[in-house]
């Protein structure tokens, strides 16, 4: 696993999260349901907690966004860059892109919300990217079965040198 | 790099131009720290390239050559998260 540089982390366990603007792909609840499993994951590894807001500011802001959309990196259309998300810090600090012209899908008929989502929170918690192929944290898409998914043993050490591990 | 380019950075018979541009995009977007984009190509042109690609070659796991070669290749061309590589 990898830190970002300053190894930059939430200094609170518990955090919010809003999806201000969701895709046509999938119906909300879907993107509600992947968002939810992609914390989840994170969650179950370190002593963090998230709760769901419906209006203003949240620690990780979530959205759906389609080529230059104000953040210096813009989207490319399908394929190629599928998302990205800032690392934990004050305004776009933890804030999470999902570029809208690719096909999600709760499935494995495009690109998975779960899969993706789940790797860009890494990056939100804290995590930059892994050169291990087998944990969540590398860079290229591998879908993942989001039912019943654990974190890799290197995604698991990464979280967990960042916030300690959580008790049961 | 149009000058510079066939001479300093062979492109392997495999790799054409269409490759060539789509690498020096993918490295810029996820192997230059920002701020060191446009000072680093003026000066160091097609050897700052071909750091890169090694350096990408490096954190996949890839043979380093330093060159495009077909899993170079590949990898670049597979859909990826938009968080670079190299510390920003």
């Amino acid at each position: 696993y990898r830190l970002f540089p300053g190894e930059p982390k939430w200094k609170k366990s518990t955090l919010t999260y809003r999806v201000t603007k969701y895709t046509s792909s999938l119906s909300h609840a879907d993107v509600d349901k992947a968002v939810e499993m992609g914390l989840k994951a994170w969650s179950a590894a370190a002593p963090l907690n998230f709760v769901k807001a419906t209006s203003g500011e949240a620690d990780i802001m979530i959205s759906f966004q389609s080529g230059d959309h104000g953040d210096s990196y813009p989207f490319d259309g399908p394929r190629g860059t599928l998302a990205h998300a800032f690392a934990p810090g004050e305004g776009l600090g933890g804030d999470t892109h999902f570029d809208n012209a690719e096909k999600w899908t709760m499935g494995m008929n495009g690109f998975n919300l779960f899969t993706v989502a789940a790797h860009e929170f890494g990056h939100a918690l804290g995590l930059a990217h892994s050169a291990d192929p087998s944990a969540l944290m590398y860079p290229t898409y591998r879908y993942q079965h989001p039912f019943g998914f654990h974190l890799p043993k290197d995604d698991v050490k990464g979280i967990q040198a960042l916030y300690g591990s959580r008790q049961s | 790099y149009s000058a510079a380019a066939p001479a300093l950075f062979a492109l392997p018979r495999t790799t054409g131009w269409k490759d060539f541009y789509l690498a020096q995009e993918y490295l810029d977007k996820y192997y230059t720290p920002k701020g060191e984009h446009h000072l680093g190509e003026m000066t160091s042109g097609s050897n700052s390239m071909t750091r890169k690609v090694q350096q990408m070659q490096a954190f996949f796991g890839l043979r380093v050559t330093g060159k495009l070669d077909y899993s170079t290749m590949g990898v670049m061309k597979r859909p990826r998260c938009g968080v670079p590589d190299v510390a920003n």
